[in-house]
Parts: structure tokens; sequence; C-alpha cells
């Protein structure tokens, strides 16, 4: 906890949840992990997923199990919103990115841009 | 500064969209931007094109030649600005609908363009100030950093540690004074972000993330533009 307050300069971040979290909407992805092979199928059908074959398939089936624990992670450095299973849970972090990310490096053009003018924020 | 924002409530934010399996998202927070900028100037809300500029966008960073637009495969909302000050404006979605690719030629008409870019800058990593330029120009083009959202389903999401390297582009329309933050014992300030994913990703297509902390680099790349008032 003092890491991530260090890293993210919040003192709040010192305040750190030590009871458990089975209540708390974070607590149900224990639940996921158990009923990986339920929710998988809950997954396929809600998003109208088809993989190529049953390689293909047992190939998604892992990636979603690594991103059902990943949810969990998340759900942990971030207890004010809710991660889980999304249209997302069959691809792997690099899949994402390539497919859904396209954010290029900002380089000069940002800084040689004019800045918007400083605006009056009270009253 | 009013404590609560949204410009959704006030017509001035086209519906969801959802950019498919197509690194644009680049295109889709720049023409949400001129899609706000434009009914602020015009009064009139029009969706506006993003594959126009995914298939005739190829602009390049002035120092970096090899930095450029380049529809699925990623660019930058400010070279996207540039662009359009430069071809003359967005038509409508309707007129250059979207693709999800760019294996197609550009099909840009001059004489179909419905909004135009007057002016564009960036904005300073400040929360005052950025909150300030969305009141009064309407919703801002900004770069986040996006490993949360991949697994993000609702609420506001306020990571203890998230990379301040911006890989998404998205669009700012709002912002909450109270978000519910359990763990911290107390309400906390939030962003209301328009994202291109769909209306079945986040709470209906939109994402909360908090303010003030520069969380997730969303406060470090800030454009705001501003339209013409009568394109055609």
């Amino acid at each position: 906890a003092a890491a991530a307050a260090a890293a993210t300069g919040d003192e709040e971040t010192l305040i750190r949840q030590v009871v458990d979290s089975a209540s708390t909407a974070g607590g149900s992805k224990d639940d996921l992990l158990l009923n990986a092979d339920a929710h998988f199928s809950s997954f396929l059908r809600d998003f109208g997923k088809n993989y190529s074959g049953p390689e293909e398939h047992a190939h998604r089936f892992k990636v979603f199990k690594a991103n059902l624990r990943r949810a969990r992670r998340h759900q942990k450095l971030d207890p004010s919103a809710v991660h889980g299973i999304t249209k997302f849970s069959d691809l792997t972090p690099a899949e994402f990115r390539r497919m859904y990310l396209g954010l290029r490096k900002n380089r000069r053009s940002f800084r040689t841009i004019h800045d918007a003018p400083n605006l009056p924020t009270n009253d | 500064l009013p404590s609560d924002f949204d410009w959704r409530d006030r017509g001035a934010v086209t519906g969801v969209k959802d950019q498919g399996s197509c690194g644009s998202c680049w295109s889709f927070s720049a023409a949400a931007a001129l899609e706000g900028a434009n009914y602020l100037a015009t009064g009139h809300l029009i969706s506006l094109s993003e594959q126009q500029m995914v298939d005739c966008d190829h602009t390049c960073d002035d120092s970096e030649p090899d930095a450029c637009d380049e529809g699925c495969n990623g660019g930058l909302m400010t070279t996207a600005f540039e662009y359009l000050l430069k071809s003359g404006g967005l038509e409508t979605e309707k007129d250059y609908p979207y693709t999800g690719t760019d294996r197609g030629a550009c099909k840009f008409d001059k004489s179909e363009v419905a909004a135009s870019v007057s002016n564009f800058s960036v904005v300073s990593v400040d929360e005052d100030q950025i909150a300030a330029n969305l009141v009064k120009h309407g919703p801002l083009a900004v770069g986040i950093n996006a490993v949360f959202m991949q697994t993000y389903i609702g609420g506001v999401s306020c990571p203890y540690i998230c990379s301040k390297h911006q890989d998404h582009g998205v669009l700012i329309v709002g912002y909450g004074s109270a978000g519910y933050a359990p763990i911290r014992l107390k309400d906390k300030p939030y962003w209301i972000i328009k994202n291109s994913w769909g209306q079945n990703w986040g709470e209906h297509g939109y994402y909360k993330i908090c303010k003030g902390r520069n969380i997730c680099g969303v406060e470090a790349m800030v454009s705001t533009v501003s339209a013409v008032t009568s394109p055609r």
C-alpha cells in the first residue's frame, strides 16, 4: 500500500481493505474462476463468439481463464470500479492492444500546437 | 465551474459508436470532438464520418515522417485535426459510413463537408482548466492508458497504479462530483468518458475515471477543437 501511495502520490491509498471481500463486487471473482466453464459458455452465447475449431476453442478458453484472473487483479487494484467478463475476455492483452487501441505515441506535433488560453475557473 | 456537468444532457453528444476490430480510436475521438464543437457552433448535432479519416488522413508528424495517421494501425487526434483543417472538414456518417477496415480508397467529396474545424489547441494538465475548456468549448479529445478498460464493467475506475502512457483515444463529455469510492470511505469526483467500443461495453459504452490525479494519463493529452459556424 505504501508503494502504491508513493506511485500515485495519494495518501488516501494508505487506507487498505484488510477484511475479506467476499461480500463486495470484487468477491464474486473467485466464483468466476471456480465456474470458468459455465461462464465461458455464457460468454460465448452472450457475445455471439464462434471459433474455427476445437483447438481454437481450447486456446480461447485458456485465455479466458487468464483474463478472469486478470479481472480479479484489476478489481483489487481498482476497487471503486467493477471488473469482470467483458466482450474482450477471450483476447490476450497483446491482441486487445493490436485490435482495439490505436493511439500513436505523441511526438513533436502535440508540443508545438498552441496551448489553449487559461480560462477563469471561479465564479 | 458547475460541480457536475454532462454534455449528453445538453444535446452535444451522438450515440455510442463501435470501431470494431480496427485501431481507429483516434478517428472516433477526433470526430466526436468535432461533433460537439459543431453542435456548439451551429446548434445541430450531426454524426460525422470516422471512415473519411481512416481512408484519407495520412497526416504525418512534421518532425517524424514515419509517425503518421494510418487507419486501423493508429493515429493521433491532433494530426487528425490538422488534416481536417487542410481538407475542409468531415462528411456525415451517413454520406461516408464506417466500414471498420482501412483497405478502401479515399472517397472524400469536399462538396459534402458537414462540419469544419476553425481551430484546435491543447489544454494544460490541470483538472480545472480541463473542466473549464470542456464547459466552454464542448467535449474534449483525450488520450488514456486503456489497460483497465479491457476488464471494466462499471463504476468509477480509480486504480492505485496505472501507467500514464496513453494508448487509446476517447472523449471527455462531462464530469461528476461524487462517484462512490467505498475503500476510501468518501465520494470522489470523476470524468465521464465516451468510448467507441459499442454500447455493450462498460456503462452503456461509457467509462468513468477519477478526476484530478492524471490517472492513466487521462489529463495529460487533452485537446479542444472549435468548428466553423456554417460549413454548408
